[in-house]
């Protein structure tokens, strides 16, 4: 089972459409995937038709009791292959509670492997901060995906957030492979072809060969409550994630 | 003295660029503005050419010893009459660290108030999160701005994030004047037509008169560390901030 956690401190980057992307692409290949909701707004949640106010027993429930069954919290989609746990708006409030204890960065990690038969795939969306979920995910994933929009205020602490991450990883005694995925690339604007050289320079061993370019339609599926690969296979924006998906599974074939 | 907090949950709906526009607008007008980041990820700091890794002294030093002064934290910037209080990496830790203290919802408030002979204006960049940040900027500013994205993930939780936050503000038996920004608005989308039509049905009162178009010369701004008024004072961005600049200074005109 392979668990790939979605992250980024910096806000609307693409990661939630990027765990929508990946998810619909693996689930159309047969593979039964699993969504993780760590963020509080639950976008992720809504995406797929359910109002994170009115979930019950969403991923909060595990910070409180490591006991309750995953199978009463993960909620089916319209989708073949296609699982999710959704989120709560109580997760906001996970930093305050358990933030000191210890032992709380395990959780998400605990309950992924409870369910390791059921899954080939396993993606988390995460929160825009560095905090209690982001700290769960990274020690539940097997590989992070960091999106990073190519203009100039999304690489501002770019460098930062990566050596933050790899430091959280370090503690664990791990080396935690990244891919960094370029989104909303404009060929139009100079400072998008900049900052994507900028990345090409910087982080070249880690950069995903994918990017992804600037597509309306993704706001046509996410109104739908449809991932883009589904509803359509062959728009710009579905193919770029297609090449994503083809490099995680393959990684030889990584830039 | 005005101190307006620029919020939303969700992450990258223009939060940053609108403090930064209007900003540059009130300093051009002769306003003496001062601008707060209070998002550890530190975007707003970063854009006027300040490192928040490099910060020792920034907005989170307030949290640790109330009584620093003012005057040591504050920055100037190239721009005349614009001053900036930057982030620091630290205020990541501010919720785990002071969440459950009484009196931490204060801190924002208190240290504005002992400025309040040398600006006319202040304006609060907010993370994308709920926590203490969010609760100090609400105590701490007379109008609240809400950026909306004109897109269906960012219509999510709106109506429950509006409400979290009057419900913030009652806890401290006051009613939060806010106004609604519907940004990256495109006329070319249906869903972000539709996203704007809900958004005039849902909140008629409180939406901005002022329609943020999507303008990539914001982002060419931003490389160049340049409020875009300043930058192309007749860009369509720009003319839209103005209107909202014209409207949150004189009230009567709105919706
Ligand atoms: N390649 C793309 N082209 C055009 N629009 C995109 C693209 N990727 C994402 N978007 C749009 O940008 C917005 C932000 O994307 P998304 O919500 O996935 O970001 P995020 O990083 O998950 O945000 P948050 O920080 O709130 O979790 C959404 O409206 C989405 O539809
Ligand atoms: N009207 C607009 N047209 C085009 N691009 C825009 C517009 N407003 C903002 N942007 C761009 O969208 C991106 C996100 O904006 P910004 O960083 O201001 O959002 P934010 O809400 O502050 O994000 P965060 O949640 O990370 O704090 C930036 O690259 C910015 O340049
Ligand atoms: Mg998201
Ligand atoms: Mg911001």
């Amino acid at each position: 089972m392979k668990v790939w956690a979605i992250a980024n401190q910096k806000g609307g980057v693409g990661k939630t459409t990027t765990t929508v992307s990946i998810a619909g692409l693996l689930s159309l290949k047969g593979s039964k995937t699993l969504m993780v909701d760590l963020d509080p707004h639950g976008s992720l949640t809504a995406y797929f038709g359910y109002n994170p106010d009115k979930v019950e027993l969403g991923v909060y429930a595990l910070f409180q009791d490591k006991n309750v069954p995953m199978s009463s919290l993960i909620q089916p989609t319209e989708f073949d292959n296609l699982a999710l746990l959704p989120s709560s708006l109580a997760l906001a409030t996970v930093d305050r509670q358990v933030g000191a204890q210890e032992g709380m960065g395990l959780v998400i990690a605990r309950a992924l492997n409870s369910v390791r038969e059921e899954f080939d795939h396993i993606l988390i969306d995460c929160p825009p901060m560095l905090g209690v979920a982001m700290v769960n995910a990274l020690a539940a994933c097997t590989h992070l995906i960091i999106p990073v929009q190519t203009e100039f205020l999304a690489l501002q602490g770019l460098e930062r957030m990566v050596r933050t991450l790899t430091m959280i990883m370090k503690a664990r005694n791990e080396t935690l492979p990244y891919t960094i995925v370029p989104t909303m690339f404009d060929k139009r604007t100079k400072a998008s072809v900049q900052s994507l050289e900028f990345l090409q320079a910087q982080y070249r061993s880690r950069l995903s060969g994918a990017l992804i370019p600037v597509d309306t339609q993704f706001r046509d599926a996410s109104r739908a409550g449809v991932p883009l690969p589904l509803k359509a296979p062959r728009s710009r924006g579905s193919t770029a994630y297609e090449i994503l998906v083809e490099e995680l599974l393959n990684p030889v074939t990584m830039g």
